[in-house]
């Protein structure tokens, strides 16, 4: 699934905006 | 102690929503009832009036904009020119729309230009999912899951608040657009929103606010009858917990509208349906128009969705 999803996938690991509340 | 626990989640994904998504109900409400003075929305009404949107945006910065958050997108599938979503670009897409162009070149890029602010908008639920105390805990396959169905769910209901009946905010809250003039696009762009328009005039009856509405996008998102889930347990844990958290909100916070909870239940159901025929409506229109292309992220999500 993630291999048929890459951008979903990408944004779900990119750490460029932390949850950080 | 588990009320308690129940009104810190609330607040946390209250947060989380004010944080991610750019343009909350509460603004919303005051351009549409035209409580923003100077700064009031500009109207499209028809072909004339869409050149002129064009300038009034490419005249003013686009708020909420930030360089970060769209190399994400670009980056993520090959820097295609159309997600970005700079001033440079105007919110119609890459270049002016000439007096010359065909209406159906028009029509055409409107479209793309509304995937490319899709494609932003799934990034700003993406964040908002990752904010979801246990969400990525989840199998990733699963959270990859939990989008594809989700999103779009999501979306609608957020665009719920920028719609009255007489038409929709786009462009941030920048531009009115008629629901006349969408509908007097060619076919099937015309058929296009109003289903939306239909589903959104009767969802703002229910005046969640936007409290509310966080809870409820937690809800949608973590669905456990999603297709092809390969841990559903730990999901039904989690949206229970929400669900849990949302009914006390609304006990609270509507005390007068005692069916509101089972109302919302049955706004998910129905959201199901308008979703199913929004993608078909997608692929209609990939067989019919030569020349469009369909970003990248939004067909990652539509291929084999329903």
């Amino acid at each position: 699934l993630k291999e048929k999803h890459k951008i979903l996938h990408q944004l779900l690991q990119n750490s460029t905006s932390p949850v950080d509340l | 102690p588990e009320a308690a626990d129940l009104r810190a989640l609330a607040r946390h994904l209250f947060r989380a929503y004010l944080k991610y998504f750019p343009l909350t109900k509460q603004p919303t409400r005051a351009i549409l009832s035209g409580k923003t003075g100077d700064n009031a929305p500009c109207v499209i009404h028809d072909m004339k009036s869409l050149m002129e949107g064009e300038q009034f945006i490419n005249c003013r910065q686009m708020p909420f904009q930030e360089q970060q958050q769209t190399s994400v997108l670009t980056a993520a599938h090959g820097g295609l020119t159309e997600v970005h979503m700079g001033s440079d670009y105007g919110v119609w897409g890459m270049t002016s729309i000439s007096g010359q162009e065909p209406q159906n070149a028009v029509e055409l890029r409107f479209f793309q230009s509304c995937q490319s602010r899709s494609a932003e908008a799934v990034r700003e639920v993406t964040e908002f999912a990752k904010s979801i105390p246990g969400f990525t805990d989840l199998d990733l396959n699963d959270q990859v899951t939990l989008l594809k169905y989700g999103v779009i769910e999501v979306l609608i209901i957020m665009m719920s608040p920028l719609m009255n009946k007489d038409g929709t905010l786009i462009s941030y809250g920048q531009i009115f657009m008629t629901r006349e003039f969408l509908k007097s696009l060619r076919k099937p762009f015309c058929q296009m929103m109003e289903p939306k328009f239909e589903f959104s005039v009767k969802f703002n009856t229910l005046e969640l606010d936007d409290s509310d509405m966080a809870l409820f996008l937690a809800c949608l998102i973590l669905r456990g009858d999603r297709p092809g889930l390969l841990n559903v347990k730990p999901i039904e844990k989690l949206q229970e917990t929400v669900l849990h958290s949302l009914e006390l909100q609304l006990k609270l916070n509507h005390p007068d509208s005692l069916q509101l909870f089972a109302k919302l239940l049955q706004k998910m159901t129905d959201l199901r349906q308008i979703v199913t025929d929004h993608v078909h409506l997608i692929q209609l229109l990939k067989k019919t128009e030569v020349d469009m292309c369909l970003h990248p992220l939004l067909q990652e999500i539509m291929k084999d969705l329903y």
